[in-house]
């Protein structure tokens, strides 16, 4: 463990928890994608599968069972309780364009072709892929609540620091997974743009709107 | 045989 993994796993529990509250509070999912909160509780189901093989550690066994225990109440939250305030209209983007080449590439791509490495590479794919209804969303709406802006930014910081953390692996312990980098980096890659309009809009206390 | 390798990062 190092500290940008650490603190990339930090600002990842902290953008869920944001969510999370944001939906409470409000009782309302105005503004979120529920395509891409159904992504990333396929993204941890087929991931963390390893959690009753494979015993890592106490705080990676936590952490698999609190980022699974909350996607699946976001989905719950936005799809049952807060039906009324899904915004169907704005959240169309067709996810099975994401999943199939996610399927396809990690039946072509992989490090072993077993069923829980298989699903393990499906889930790093579609991870870096499955923030896009929600930035899709956004820009469709054209703007988003500062909440909503503050959980795209924790969630897009974690991998960032990520990337961080595979550096820090190579450079120390020689141990890099190409897999995982590529796709981190292709992840981290989509956010720049909702990066550039946080820090450049959303710091000043202005509204995250997008040109038009 | 393909030592699975642990994927010990969340």
């Amino acid at each position: 463990m190092n500290i940008f993994r650490l603190t990339g796993d930090l600002a990842h529990l902290l953008a869920i928890i944001i969510l999370l509250l944001k939906i409470w509070k409000t009782r309302s999912c105005a503004g979120i994608s529920g395509k891409s909160q159904i992504l990333f509780a396929i993204v941890y189901t087929t991931r963390y599968l390893d959690l009753v093989t494979t015993y890592v550690s106490a705080y990676n066994t936590l952490m698999k069972i609190f980022f699974l225990g909350s996607s699946f109440a976001t989905v719950y939250l936005i799809y049952v309780k807060f039906k009324a305030t899904y915004d169907h209209n704005h959240d169309t983007f067709r996810i099975e364009f994401l999943i199939l080449p996610a399927v396809i590439l990690a039946l072509l791509i992989n490090h072993a072709f077993t069923p829980l490495e298989i699903l393990w590479t499906f889930s790093i794919y579609l991870e870096s892929v499955a923030i896009l209804p929600q930035l899709f969303m956004v820009s469709k709406t054209g703007e988003a609540e500062s909440i909503t802006s503050h959980y795209l930014f924790a969630l897009g910081s974690y991998r960032g620091l990520y990337i961080l953390n595979w550096i820090y692996r190579y450079a120390m312990e020689s141990h890099y997974d190409l897999i995982a980098i590529v796709a981190g980096i292709v992840q981290t890659v989509l956010y720049c743009d909702f990066f550039y309009l946080y820090i450049t809009k959303v710091l000043k206390g202005k509204k995250l709107q997008l040109p038009a | 045989y393909v030592a699975r390798p642990v994927h010990d990062e969340l």
